[in-house]
């Protein structure tokens, strides 16, 4: 399997080898605090307790081993910024690191940061692009104003056609795909009938897919 | 416009009201800490210095007012459980709050929030699951093994009509969608072939959304 070490257990690091762990990746976690490496304990192949930018501890470990590596600190821009260089400097082909501003991600780059992710900023746009449409249960975002929202069969939907339900919003927007149970039913067809439980994905205008949604013009 | 209250501008409250106030609503901004305040005066109608606990000075901003309240601390379980509360009393229709863990999210709910959201643990999924098909830009999930993920136009596909990439594949796989610059091509034909520059959704399973962008059998 492949190995990935992850550096700092906070939210973001935990939930990260957390799902790892359960996709099969074998997973190295260190951490400087002693209740994380024991709370990490029952879901990585192996906990450490130290200093994410200490090279020595990481070798001891066989870091160097890894796959790919993840940084998962915030608040320090210091230990961030080092335990990426470290990662990078013990060869590991594919590091990602979090990064608590647009400055912080430039600076990551710049070292060798294969990947920057923002979780906390894209999770402001996501929830700021689901208030406009109250239902979208998550979202991707395609262009400044269009997007891919996932949304339940609401009550206006359920028993209606997909044309009975395009006439109505007469707007440019597509359902690309329905979810029904653990099936997944991709481009439906125009007659299709939308059940209770139904899950839809839909591609349009963020205006559209709102209006949709609202049962509005 | 609608009318939205953002309690705590740390890095999810600040992209949340940014976002908002791009998207056109009238965002007010209450900080403890002096800094945001100041910097969030450039993106938000009105920001104010002062505890998101404290109903009297809630009441002085008019926040009853509000359509929506978004309380985006996370540190200080106490401040995110009682400013969520106060929201409710204040009679605000929709509350959203962050939480840190679970249990956290659980006490929020009972206590009246009608959203919670955890943008650490979710990110946390996403790069889990993109780290799988490194190339994934974005990822919602649709059951636990299947999802819709966003890849760009890889290498091995461009010039490539979908017929060819599907029988390469020879997977439970769809492209529900191109977008290729700012248009949208919903529901492709498989005739259609792949340019530099296009951004793929795509829906199957995670092992088939995998080795179709690996480019594996
Ligand atoms: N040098 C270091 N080496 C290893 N672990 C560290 C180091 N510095 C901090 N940590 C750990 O990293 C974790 C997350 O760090 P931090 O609090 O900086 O980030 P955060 O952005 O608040 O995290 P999150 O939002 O994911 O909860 C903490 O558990 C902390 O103990
Ligand atoms: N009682 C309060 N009233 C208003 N603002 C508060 C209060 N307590 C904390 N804040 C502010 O909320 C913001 C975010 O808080 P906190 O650090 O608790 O959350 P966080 O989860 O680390 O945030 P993020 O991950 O979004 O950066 C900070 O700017 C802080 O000043």
């Amino acid at each position: 399997a492949e190995r990935i070490v992850v550096i700092g257990l906070g939210r973001f690091g935990t939930s990260t080898a957390r799902t790892l762990h359960g996709l099969g990746y074998e997973v190295t976690a260190i951490d400087i605090g002693e209740k994380q490496v024991a709370d990490a304990s029952g879901f990585v192949t192996l906990a450490a307790q130290g200093d994410g930018t200490d090279e020595d501890l990481l070798r001891s470990l066989h870091v160097e081993q890894s796959d790919v590596g993840i940084v998962a600190q915030g608040e320090s821009l210091e230990a961030s910024v080092l335990a990426t260089l470290v990662l990078k400097r013990l060869g590991i082909p594919w590091v990602v690191a979090k990064a608590a501003s647009d400055l912080h991600g430039e600076l990551l780059r710049r070292i060798g940061a294969d990947q920057v992710v923002f979780p906390e900023r894209d999770a402001g746009t996501r929830l700021a692009h689901s208030l406009a449409v109250r239902q979208i249960n998550d979202y991707i975002p395609l262009t400044p104003t269009t997007g891919v929202a996932k949304l339940p069969a609401l009550p206006h939907f359920v028993g209606h056609t997909l044309a009975a339900l395009y006439r109505d919003a007469n707007l440019p927007l597509s359902v690309l795909l329905i979810r029904r149970g653990q099936t997944l039913i991709s481009a439906p067809a125009d007659e299709e009938r939308i059940q209770v439980g139904d899950e839809l994905i839909l591609a349009g205008s963020d205006r559209a897919i709102d209006a949709f949604a609202n049962g509005r013009e």
